[in-house]
């Protein structure tokens, strides 16, 4: 993996090798785990970070959900390598490993992702087909059970934001619920999107404040300083709903409300050049600079277990 | 596969509610094929759609007869795909061989 192109984009093939080599190269850290099968069988594949233990303090970051935005699925390999080097070199996230697992879904949504490879770049949803509707997928970020099916979502299945016909429908989300309740001490849930360069935490759903607003908008506002301090990449921060509209069935809704105090989505680069035509160049300096954000907010749930 | 050729990705940013009003209900018309990568949100807050060709000159009349100023993101969807389809093939030229 010291060889991987990490600034080009990649088929879905060669990131399933690249995590097969990246397990085979430090057996003794990283594992490959299935959580399960998506629409059309293509298995759902999480890396794991571990220095020993079992079922210790955990943190989960997902990326590709959507599968056009393709920055985050190459951040995702990235992060991957990048926290392999941190452990070798002890530095950075090495601490966190001491006493945390990391979790890492670099492509969380691979039928749509095979698709955008295939036939069409532009694809966000899953794969899924539904009786009764005449069109294909649904939105992975709308088809969790935290408000699902309200104000914020479509039940037109020919949406982007169609929900889909009952909450976790699709494989590709359900397999993340059975896995976060079945490990049941995650602390921390990060779900990677793109475009807009924000970072967000619940709700979406509601205007209800969470209880642990301060806290959360307090650790956001030191997570985009971190990542701003590389490069200069302006972040907002804030609720859901209240930084940029009502959406329900959200994932990180659902995480919060499973217990999962530290639940943010980060909106990668750019703010709208290319939006989800990202130039590959941009891809390491945006993982780069998300990586110190994560950073505060993995050592934040380090220092503050709960 | 789907090609976008003709194809534009067009930013408004609504600056009173009747404009917001209006983005929210193009969202409605599915037959323009509108895709909406940022959807309408609030005002000053940037609204960026993609348009199929067909749908192009509609929209921008549709637009202008409503005094609605829109700026043009991605002028040619369809280059900018054909440039990450050439780096992805560059790149994958230089892939070590296993």
């Amino acid at each position: 993996t010291s060889t991987f192109n990490y600034e080009a984009y990649h088929t879905l093939d060669e990131i399933y090798a690249f995590m097969d080599m990246l397990v085979a190269e430090n057996p003794n850290l990283v594992s490959k785990l299935e959580i399960g099968r998506s629409t059309e069988n293509r298995p759902l594949y999480v890396l794991k970070f571990s220095t020993g233990g079992t079922k210790r303090p955990a943190v989960w970051i997902d990326t590709g959900i959507h599968s056009r935005e393709w920055v985050t699925q190459a951040s995702g390999v990235w992060f991957a390598k990048k926290i392999v080097d941190d452990h070798a070199n002890k530095e950075g996230v090495a601490s966190i490993l001491d006493t945390m697992d990391i979790f890492l879904e670099i492509v969380t949504n691979p039928d749509g992702f095979a698709y955008t490879h295939s036939t069409n770049r532009m694809w966000r949803k899953t794969r899924s087909k539904h009786s009764g509707s005449i069109c294909v997928g649904v939105d992975p970020n709308r088809n969790w059970d935290a408000g699902f099916g309200g104000p914020g979502a479509s039940g037109n299945p020919c949406m982007e934001t169609y929900h889909g016909p009952y909450a976790n429908s699709e494989p590709e989300v359900k397999s993340i619920v059975d896995f976060v309740k079945a490990h049941g001490n995650i602390k921390a849930f990060i779900s990677i999107h793109s475009y807009s360069q924000l970072l967000l935490y619940p709700y979406g759903y509601t205007t209800t404040p969470v209880p642990d607003q301060q806290e959360l908008h307090e650790l956001s506002a030191k997570a985009v300083a971190a990542l701003s301090s590389l490069y200069g990449t302006q972040y907002e921060y804030g609720s859901i709903i209240t930084t940029i509209y009502r959406a329900s069935g959200g994932t990180i809704d659902w995480t919060y409300n499973q217990g999962i105090k530290y639940s943010f989505t980060f909106e990668l680069r750019d703010t709208g050049r290319y939006g989800f035509l990202l130039p590959a160049k941009q891809i390491v300096p945006t993982a780069q600079e998300t990586w110190l954000g994560l950073q505060v907010i993995m050592e934040h749930a380090r220092d503050h277990m709960y | 596969a789907e090609t976008f050729v003709g194809q534009q990705v067009l930013r408004v940013v609504p600056t009173s509610h009747e404009e917001l009003q209006e983005l929210q209900e193009l969202q409605g018309m599915e037959h323009l094929q509108l895709d909406f990568w940022l959807a309408p949100r609030g005002l000053g807050d940037p609204v960026d759609i993609r348009v199929p060709f067909p749908s192009l000159q509609p929209l921008k009349a549709h637009l202008e007869a409503r005094g609605v100023s829109y700026s043009i993101m991605i002028d040619d969807v369809q280059a900018l795909l054909d440039e990450e389809q050439r780096e992805m093939l560059r790149s994958s030229r230089r892939l070590p061989l296993s």
